[in-house]
């Protein structure tokens, strides 16, 4: 069995958003202590990883099961929450559905069809970067928003203790700076200069989840992947992505 | 040029 109660319809759906920005489907995977899911995007570029403890439900009850669905789907769904709606997602199994149920003014209620997506296996992979830089999403998302007027990618650098978000296109180009004592850092633990370059498109999409106020988390290193990670209704969402590099 | 690169580089 699969139960899961949510306070808030409208949070757990920008969740869905996120994955869906980048992902056609996902199979979340579900046991008593919560649910997760990992997942590539289908050019291999990009990595999404979701964690939600049972201790972000307002009651959750669950044994083992693989929950396969189209975020499409899924997404046009939580587009009809209420802003004062409670989420019930809950297994049927006997239909093979999902059913996503908005309770609020009335009870509304969807079944969701299950698709056969495996699990993935996938984990995070263990890198160690030299750079954690922890900033509001909101400076940021601005930083990403500056840099798609010049180009459809961006340099993120660490140069010198400042965090950089860079630009350059065929005429024009585009700066942020971001000082370790600017209000938009909350820490950097910097351990070296480091540049990597992204596209653009990737990060905005990774980062539209992230209210202006969050804190992403982001680990940055040399010509290697850029992690990001927040914190969105009580999920931990995880995004990788691989870098552009000079060949 | 550039090149963007998958992450399966990554997933030695």
């Amino acid at each position: 069995m699969f139960r899961a109660v949510i306070s808030e319809a409208k949070e757990f759906k920008k969740v869905i958003d996120a994955a869906s920005n980048l992902l056609d489907e996902i199979c979340f995977e579900v046991n008593e202590e919560g649910i997760k899911a990992r997942a590539m995007d289908p050019s291999h570029v990009a990595l999404v990883s979701i964690d939600i403890p049972k201790e972000a439900f307002e009651e959750y009850e669950a044994d083992v099961h693989d929950i396969g669905v189209d975020l499409e789907a899924f997404k046009k769904i939580m587009n009809r929450a209420k802003a004062k709606d409670k989420l019930i997602l809950e297994l049927d199994e006997e239909k093979n559905k999902l059913n996503v149920i908005f309770k609020g003014a009335a009870t509304r209620k969807f079944a969701l069809a299950l698709y056969d997506v495996s699990s993935s296996n996938l984990q995070v992979p263990d890198i160690e970067y030299p750079n954690e830089i922890l900033i509001k999403a909101g400076p940021f998302v601005d930083a990403l928003k500056d840099a798609d007027l010049v180009n459809d990618h961006v340099t993120l650098k660490v140069e010198d203790g400042k965090f950089i978000v860079y630009a350059k296109g065929d005429l024009n180009e585009s700066e942020t700076i971001f000082e370790e004592d600017s209000e938009s850092i909350i820490s950097m633990n910097i351990g070296e200069n480091a540049k990597s370059t992204f596209n653009l498109e990737y990060l905005r999409d990774m980062t539209k989840a992230a209210s202006s106020s969050d804190i992403l988390k982001i680990y940055l290193g040399t010509d290697m992947p850029v992690k990001i990670e927040y914190d969105v209704a009580g999920a931990n969402l995880t995004f990788l992505l691989a870098p552009r590099i000079e060949s | 040029k550039a090149k963007q690169l998958t992450l399966d580089a990554f997933f030695k």
